[in-house]
């Protein structure tokens, strides 16, 4: 299961 | 979330706003480059993609809704307003812009977290977003032209990215997996550039308090 990728800095 | 990003977050946002309002105020946008704004409108749209499909916090949502409406009414200004947009330094704000755009978007068709439309224009806004001041530093080497460009934008953009900077330094030493090399390569390189601009600011700021003759 590849990490989801989280873009949380704006 | 952590007290470093929020305030960075809050001094580009009043960076952005300071701008917006010196412009609104004097009606006049001279020193200031119009192809910086674009491209900073640019990285908003490009970054912003998943403004309606992901939802991370409703801080992250109206934060992107701001950036992208401030940048949005700069650019707006800085062409359509009639009085603003005759104060335009046309002439001198020749930066050939479109080659940054393919050279960042080419970067970003190699480099990237995932080969997907999302994750490319997401790269490709950071990328961007490292070289899009310069435009606005070419603009001040040729125009020494500081009016619209206060100390206090100045200050508020250094602290932007002085403050995500150790954003990036906690959040490495606080988190586990936290890898985020694209942001944070592309972020020194745009930290760098800012400082050049910061230079050239001086300089111009320097010279500018001399040549205002004591009256």
């Amino acid at each position: 299961e590849e990490a989801e990728i989280d873009h949380d800095e704006l | 979330m952590n007290i470093f990003r929020f305030a960075g977050d809050m001094t580009h946002l009043i960076s952005i706003l300071i701008l917006l309002l010196k412009i609104y105020a004097t009606k006049s946008c001279a020193g200031i480059s119009l192809k910086t704004q674009e491209l900073y409108a640019l990285v908003f749209l490009t970054r912003y993609l998943d403004l309606f499909t992901d939802y991370v916090s409703l801080y992250n949502t109206v934060m992107k809704i701001v950036f992208i409406a401030s940048s949005l009414a700069i650019v707006w200004c800085m062409r359509r307003h009639p009085l603003v947009r005759r104060s335009y330094d046309k002439d001198l704000d020749t930066f050939r812009h479109q080659y940054v755009v393919l050279a960042c978007f080419v970067l970003a068709l190699l480099l990237n977290e995932k080969f997907t439309i999302q994750e490319v224009f997401w790269a490709f806004s950071i990328y961007l977003e490292a070289v899009a001041i310069l435009p606005q530093l070419v603009l001040l080497q040729r125009s020494g032209n500081v009016d619209n460009l206060t100390g206090q934008y100045v200050l508020f953009l250094g602290a932007y990215r002085g403050l995500y900077i150790i954003n990036w330094i906690y959040r490495y030493f606080t988190e586990d997996h936290f890898t985020r090399w694209i942001a944070c390569v592309s972020g020194l390189v745009q930290t760098g550039l800012y400082a050049d601009f910061f230079y050239y600011y001086y300089l111009s700021w320097k010279t500018n308090t001399k040549l205002k003759l004591p009256a």
